[in-house]
């Protein structure tokens, strides 16, 4: 772990009983080592460790931890800071409550779908809404409405000869007629470099107004997710992020990625492939995974 | 990169170390294949940055070993599918199917993946799609069972290819990767030397987790190749580097898009091409 290799990097400079300039160094570069390990982006890691560096400098020492622990502790705090940030949830107070889930393709997007709305009705007491609106992918509408028929909540009739825009608009009117407070959109994977298929999202945006766009992103993404993050962000200016498959055993420096660079809230966490699977997310477990 | 003094000085390494961090080469692989890159371009001869490519795909190509054909005894080849959820598996059987197709080949695509919604009726379209036979139980039905049965139709209805999907699974599922093991087992005792290939789906955009993916797989079920998905994103794909490194195993081909034609065989050179931007 980070404690203990930085307990070995401190053991060498023996009788240290503070942190100054030359083991602070030594001590970064396990730091940055381990950042790097767990996924986190090259420039963002940069960037925090020069933060550290300087909260580390200036630090008054603590006589009950060794330097090692003191700068685990430093890095540990800082980045719990740097995820959670004012943790907001999801926007509930205009009814219908609209929700858009993007992002690459495979992230956990249908699946997160069917797993917010079993928590939408079973936390918040909302009546939910389904929206295929993936008319490309094999049988991507027949899967979000399996879906829907496990939790017995109604799902628009998409078809694959059917306009994503125009699904998503018509379906706002039909959940109102089956008395449905919160809708959710299930948009298809998409790559951001596809400009059609970006414009598609922006066009679904214009006609549904959701107060939620949520970024979808696979908990084991690597250096790339903050191009993507970056991209659907400047796109659409997303209101929160989902990371799926943490489960597993990534580490998730895509977190930290994708909240240093869109400044967005990291809401939930995808955590198996139940519909009752899905965690809000807790900055400090994330950082104590990142750190390994 | 090959911008300003335009030899490879410290200035060069230390721009080419940023760049293979960035492309998700990890730092330990990174180190390693500098320490490499910096004795072959002194056996090279090779100063000038302008010619470094040729150095990168020399050494990439001794990294990565080529695809090994299967010994097949006996028709049909068993091919197997396995990796993490969304990775693109069942996309990437639908474009060998198509590639088989295109070779004059009989295939059959046997539905393993019996848990996920619409995991067959998906698998249903595409084999519709590249004229494949398909072979499929109800859902919720053991996937050894998919798989005995569709080899036996395979057999006594003279198919050549058999193309058996799993459903996605995390390589620290226990339980899931006993499964496969089982699967496995099943295949063997039916037709001896099948499963004939055990192919790892890797998703190009992930980071370090390849490297566990890789071990747990191959450890759990012996891993005969690799397919890295979703290369025509941003991502490149450089973990694979470290993989190569520690497992010495083949990637037989890449996946460039989301139609049955985006499937091509894997070569060094163009890995080292996208890798230096
Ligand atoms: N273990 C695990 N699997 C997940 C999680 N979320 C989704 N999955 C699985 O990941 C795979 C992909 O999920 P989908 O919901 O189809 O992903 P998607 O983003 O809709 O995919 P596209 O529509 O093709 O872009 C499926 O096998 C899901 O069961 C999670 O939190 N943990
Ligand atoms: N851009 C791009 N998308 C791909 C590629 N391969 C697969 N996909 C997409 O990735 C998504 C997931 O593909 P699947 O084939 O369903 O993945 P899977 O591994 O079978 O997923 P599970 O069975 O749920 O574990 C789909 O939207 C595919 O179209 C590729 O090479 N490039
Ligand atoms: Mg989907
Ligand atoms: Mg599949």
């Amino acid at each position: 772990s980070l404690t203990d290799r930085l307990s070995e990097a401190f053991r060498k400079m023996r009788g240290q009983a503070r942190l100054d300039e030359k083991n602070i160094q030594d001590g970064l570069r396990e730091v940055r080592l381990a950042l790097l390990e767990a996924d986190v982006n090259f420039k963002v890691v940069k960037d925090f460790i020069d933060r550290v560096r300087d909260k580390a400098m200036g630090a008054d020492v603590l006589k009950s931890l060794t330097p090692g622990q003191q700068l685990v502790k430093l890095v540990h705090d800082e980045l719990v800071e740097l995820l959670g940030g004012e943790q907001k949830g999801l926007d509930l107070r205009q009814k219908p409550v609209k929700i858009m889930l993007v992002g690459l393709q495979g992230s956990g997007k249908t699946t997160t779908v069917a797993k917010l709305a079993n928590l939408l009705r079973s936390k918040y007491k909302l009546k939910p809404y389904l929206v295929p609106a993936d008319v490309y992918r094999p049988a991507a509408i027949e899967q979000l409405h399996v879906l829907a028929k496990q939790l017995g909540v109604p799902a628009y009739p998409s078809t694959t000869d059917m306009n994503p825009a125009d699904i998503c608009a018509d379906a706002i009117k039909k959940a109102a007629e089956a008395g449905c407070d919160a809708i959710l959109f299930d948009t298809a994977g998409r790559l951001h470099l596809d400009e059609p298929l970006m414009e598609e999202l922006s066009a679904i945006k214009a006609r549904c107004a959701p107060q939620e766009i949520l970024f979808v992103a696979d908990a084991m993404t690597g250096q790339d997710a903050v191009t993507v993050a970056e991209a659907f962000n400047a796109r659409l200016d997303i209101t929160g992020v989902v990371l799926t498959k943490m489960d597993g055993d990534a580490r998730g420096g895509a977190a930290l990625s994708i909240k240093s660079v869109t400044g967005k809230s990291l809401k939930f966490v995808g955590m198996g492939e139940k519909l009752s699977d899905l965690e809000v997310f807790h900055p400090d477990r994330a950082a104590s995974r990142i750190l390994g | 990169l090959f911008g300003r003094s335009g030899g490879l000085d410290d200035a060069f390494w230390e721009e080419l170390e940023e760049i293979f961090i960035m492309a998700d080469m990890g730092s330990e692989a990174t180190q390693k294949l500098i320490g490499n890159l910096k004795k072959r371009a002194s056996s090279m001869a090779v100063t000038e940055a302008a010619r470094f490519r040729e150095v990168l795909s020399a050494e990439l190509e001794a990294i990565f070993p080529l695809p090994k054909k299967p010994k097949v005894a006996a028709a049909p080849e068993v091919v197997m599918m396995v990796g993490v959820n969304g990775v693109g598996k069942t996309t990437t059987i639908a474009k060998l199917a198509y590639r088989a197709r295109l070779q004059g080949r009989k295939v059959l695509i046997a539905a393993g993946d019996t848990f996920r919604a619409a995991a067959i009726g998906q698998l249903e379209i595409w084999a519709a799609r590249v004229g494949a036979g398909i072979f499929s139980k109800a859902e919720g039905s053991d996937p050894a069972a998919v798989a005995f049965e569709a080899v036996d139709m395979a057999q006594r209805e003279g198919f050549d290819l058999v193309l058996l999907d799993t459903a996605g699974r995390l390589h620290t599922q226990v339980n899931l990767m006993e499964e496969l093991r089982k699967i496995k087992r099943v295949l063997e005792k039916k037709h001896p030397g099948a499963p004939h290939r055990i192919v790892l789906v890797i998703d190009a955009t992930t980071g370090q987790n390849a490297l566990s993916q890789t071990k747990l797989f191959h450890e759990a079920v012996g891993v005969d190749e690799i397919v890295l998905t979703k290369l025509d994103g941003t991502a490149k794909g450089g973990v694979m580097v470290s993989v190569a490194i520690t497992h010495r195993l083949p990637i037989s081909f890449v996946g460039l898009g989301e139609k049955m034609e985006d499937l091509r065989p894997f070569v060094g050179e163009d890995f080292a091409k996208a890798l230096l931007g």
